[in-house]
Formats: C-alpha cells, structure tokens, sequence
C-alpha cells in the first residue's frame, strides 16, 4: 500500500510544468523515505533529479519500495483537473500495480474527485551522481536567473557563465553581436530571498546550451531562490529548493570547445 | 563553435 497526501495539492503542478520541457515519461520511486525521480533527457544532455521526503508530506505510507512509471503528459492531464487550493492524495495498491490513484479533495469536503492513471513499464536508467565539491555555489533570486536566461537567449544559443568572487558574468554571442550581464555579490539585503551570495574555491568559466537552463527554469514557481554549483568540465547543477520537502535538481554538461 | 558535451561521459549507468 502507498498513500502519499498533500495538502498544498498544487506542487505537483509546478513539479509537472519543471519538467515538462525535458521529459515526457519517468519512473517514480517510492520508500519510506519518500518519493524520488531522476530521469535523462531523451538527448542525454541534462538530467532531472527530483526529491520529495516523505515527512514534507501530510500523510505518507509506503509499506515496500514500489517504482511508477509514469507517462507525465497523462499526469499533467490529470493534475489539471485538481484546483489549486485541492489536497492531493497519490494511491497506489499492491492488488493493482498497474495503476495510480490521484484523488483531490476541495478544502471544505463537498468535492471529492478520483481519477485512476495506467502505469507504464520503464526500462529506467539510473545515473550515478559523484558527490563534487564544487568550485563555485552561487545562490540568487530564482526570477533574476530566469530573466537572466531568457536575455541571453535572445543573443546566442549558448552562455559562458564566469563566475569571481566579485560576482557571476553571463556572455552570449551571435549574428546580431554580444551580451554581457553581470550581477555582483549582495553587500547587504533584507530579504534572505532577494540576495546573491557567491561561495568560491576557484574562479570558474565554462560555456552552457541555454536552450537546456531555459527548460530547467520552468521551476522558478517552486522556490524563491536557486543555486548554481560549477567546477571545471563537468556538469552544472542548478537546484531549486521545495520548502521542507526536497529539491528540483537540474544537471547540464558543458559545452566544450571542438 | 562550443559542442555540447554528453552527460553519460560524467555519470556512470548504475
């Protein structure tokens, strides 16, 4: 048996549109710990690794390991027919493995929705992840990186990201000519939400597809902050936090020269 | 021009 209930439903909404971009089918792993995602692009370019801990949940049973696999342009169609301010409930059962339960519940009772989703047999792969310490962790506001990517895509198809501990510089060229955003460490803010802070090893330079970042900042809506953790030729991560819960992580391979 | 990198290259298959 699996039960996982959320009260704020609408998560699982900015969970699909995070993803929707990169993936349109993927495993979803439940344990007692809680329920887990990490699927590829189907390019193999970047990587989605999401985290839901089952004490963020309202209620949560999951009695032995169970792995959904799941068609998300179906769930998304699903989880469309829940209102925002509904409570979620995922139900598996063990004499029914092959189909999920997503009941919503209106806040005040009178409406109880059910709608039962086919699963789908995944060959998944797993990558493992190494743990990095990372040259360069710059957190900033994650409406400032979205409008940052989103600038430079109307210059080029990729962007050097340089990052000192004076600040992070983003670069982008193409036909029309060459963009520079810099954006310097916070001297002081109010808002912990609002602030840039950079920690750094070593100064950091490596060159991203923003047609990658673009898709992965689709989870803006999940946190006020995102972080980005760099060290030289190897992956980007790009986490947004889910309060009390876990994490949206987004892993890009740099580009490099040929 | 930059070539995007696989990211198998980085992460093993377990």
């Amino acid at each position: 048996m699996f039960e996982a209930r959320l009260v704020q439903g609408s998560l699982l909404k900015k969970i699909l549109e995070a993803t929707k971009d990169l993936l349109t089918e993927a495993t979803f792993d439940c344990s007692s710990t809680g329920m887990s995602l990490q699927a590829m692009d189907s390019s193999h370019v970047s990587l989605v690794s999401l985290m839901l801990r089952s004490d963020g949940f309202d209620a949560y049973r999951c009695d032995r390991n169970l792995s959904m696999g799941i068609n998300l342009t179906s769930m998304t169609k699903i989880i469309k027919c829940s209102s925002n301010d509904d409570v979620v409930t995922i139900k598996a059962d063990d004499n029914n493995p092959d189909t999920v339960t997503f009941m919503f519940e209106s806040p005040n009772q009178e409406k109880v929705s059910d709608f039962e989703m086919k699963l789908m047999d995944l060959d998944t792969e797993h990558l493992g992840i190494p743990e990095t310490d990372y040259s360069v962790v710059v957190k900033m506001p994650a409406q400032e990186f979205q409008r940052v990517c989103r600038d430079m895509s109307q210059i080029g198809e990729s962007v050097t990201i340089c990052c000192t501990k004076d600040g992070i510089r983003f670069s982008a060229s193409g036909d029309l000519g060459t963009g520079n955003i810099k954006i310097a460490q916070s001297a002081n803010v109010d808002k912990e939400e609002e602030a840039v802070v950079i920690e750094m090893q070593e100064a950091v330079t490596l060159t991203f597809a923003l047609r990658y970042l673009n898709f992965f900042t689709r989870a803006t809506s999940l946190s006020g902050q995102v972080s980005l953790s760099m060290s030289p030729e190897v992956p980007l991560v790009v986490e947004y936090k889910i309060a009390d819960m876990g994490y949206m992580r987004y892993y890009l391979a740099p580009k490099i020269e040929d | 021009t930059p070539v995007q990198n696989d990211l198998q290259e980085f992460f093993a298959l377990v």
